[in-house]
């Protein structure tokens, strides 16, 4: 059982700290306001109001034996890197802030923190390339080049089985697992025919990817 | 090329916006604040300072043709759920909404959101499994049982060959590619040997997953 204390309990740090206590680690979750506070105090091991820019406050907290503290303030800049030089300077061993913008991350990584993330912005990316291959359901880039996507059957793919496809020497694309319903099949073999609904996970070139994304009409 | 509107340039509808442009489609912008337009103004295809709750304002722009509008704001619940009852009414084909909380995206879908997304709340759980599986870059959730992940080597995976590791036959896990450094190997063979800071990208159930973690020290 680990140990993390979160600082900034908006709905990024909520998610944080509810996710980790619900996986059975213990949770400190920080936060000024009273409303955030009450909202919590069900939900994780210990909660406690205080404004985390009090350097008094803050060492009293003990933050340095745990596993890792997260800053999740978005709005305030100051707040959010005065609190991170504080946590460093304490010697909490890994420091992990969320940032609002690029010049955000970048105080952030210069004074300290261990990792920085970017929830928004990573997230908008992630909407804008599932609007443009709406087939697309999750994807893992390898390379700028290749990669693994998990993509709705459909169009010219549906009633042919995975021979008569001939996918990897047509496109270079391997067939690593696919879903019909709630069932995975992780080793697809020749005879399996695709079904409208199905969902291939493939492995292969961006553009292969794009030819296969085609061939469904 | 596509036509996109973004209602809330925020730092979340900022980012899909500019992405959805950067990759050569059409964006519109919207935001009622004068700063939030004249950030990016440069950056998008249109801009519009306007109140999307205004019935005529939002009437004037158009959006009925467009591939797909996007509400981004999170602070002002009523807002949010105003302006996709209205994009609805007026015949937008899709209409994606993001929500800052659970009864708040049930009310969205409830009005005919197409869509809804829960940004902070998505990337809150991926940071909370990236805390405690640290090794774990990125991952494809192919069912409640099985995942691809992407994995750091090390420990006592380093040195030895895939065929030594045998990891099929020991732990059910298939090994689908590894990246050295900038180049990846999207069939490796048995005489492959795997070293320090390689990343192997696997195949197999999360036990298996689970233990092929613990083996690297
Ligand atoms: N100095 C501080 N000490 C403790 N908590 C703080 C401090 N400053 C802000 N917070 C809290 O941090 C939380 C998140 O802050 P903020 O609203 O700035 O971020 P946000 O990026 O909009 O959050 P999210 O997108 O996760 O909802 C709020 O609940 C706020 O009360
Ligand atoms: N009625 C409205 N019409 C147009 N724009 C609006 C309206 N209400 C809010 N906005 C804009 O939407 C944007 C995002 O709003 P808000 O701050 O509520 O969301 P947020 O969830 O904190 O955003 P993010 O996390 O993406 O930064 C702001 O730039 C705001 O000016």
């Amino acid at each position: 059982m680990k140990q993390f204390a979160v600082i900034g309990l908006g709905r990024f740090g909520a998610s944080v700290a509810t996710t980790l206590c619900g996986l059975g680690h213990q949770v400190l979750g920080i936060d000024e306001s009273e409303a955030r506070i009450q909202a919590m105090v069900d939900r994780l091991t210990h909660v406690v109001q205080a404004d985390a820019t009090d350097e008094d406050a803050l060492r009293s907290l003990g933050l340095r034996n745990f596993d890792a503290v997260i800053v999740a303030i978005g709005h305030d800049l100051e707040a959010s890197t005065l609190i991170t030089l504080m946590l460093k300077d304490m010697g909490v061993r890994e420091v992990v802030a969320k940032a609002s913008s690029d010049l955000h991350g970048k105080v952030l990584e210069k004074i300290g923190a261990d990792r920085v993330v970017y929830p928004e912005r990573d997230m908008g990316v992630k909407l804008a390339h599932s609007l443009l291959s709406p087939r697309i359901l999750d994807y893992i880039e390898l390379d700028p080049n290749y990669s693994i996507v998990e993509m709705a059957a459909s169009g010219e793919l549906v009633g042919k089985s995975l021979r008569e496809l001939n996918l990897r020497a047509r496109l270079g694309i391997n067939v690593l697992a696919f879903r019909r319903g709630e069932a995975v099949n992780v080793s697809p073999g020749g005879d399996d025919v695709v079904q409208e609904g199905d969902v291939l996970v493939v492995l292969g070139s961006n553009d292969a990817i794009g030819r296969l994304e085609r061939l469904r009409g």
